[in-house]
């Protein structure tokens, strides 16, 4: 599955994946 | 907490000690966000529950590119709520063990 990585200037790091299996199927 | 169209949860097991947890924030709802919402997934970052402040990192993903500015305010709501929550749980599991 693809993850990103956005660090901001402040140095705190993003992140990015897939939204959770389970919480799909929720909506 | 109110139904912001944001969620977080804890994105790993809190121990209740450690004072910097890991969070996970996506979009469920996108039409209740003002700003125009390029889907991302899921985010994960890393929150110190005693030092930060979570309008603070709503204002860094908005400059990340995450949300529009527009938008900053539902995130920073979001993730209080969910700090909150985490401080709430803390509490009462330190006030059990008193």
């Amino acid at each position: 599955c693809a993850t990103a990585q956005v660090v901001h200037s402040a140095g705190r790091r993003f992140i990015v994946s897939p939204v959770p299996e389970a919480r799909l199927k929720e909506q | 907490a109110e139904d912001t169209g944001v969620r977080v949860e804890l994105a790993e097991e809190d121990d209740g000690k450690k004072p910097s947890i890991a969070l996970k924030l996506w979009v469920e709802d996108h039409k209740k966000l003002k700003g125009k919402y390029k889907e991302s997934g899921a985010i994960e970052f890393t929150f110190d529950l005693e030092k930060e402040i979570p309008e603070n990192v709503a204002q860094e993903m908005v400059e990340s590119g995450f949300f529009h500015e527009s938008d900053a305010k539902t995130v920073g709501k979001s993730i209080r709520d969910r700090v909150a929550l985490i401080k709430w749980r803390r509490e009462r599991t330190v006030s059990a063990a008193l």
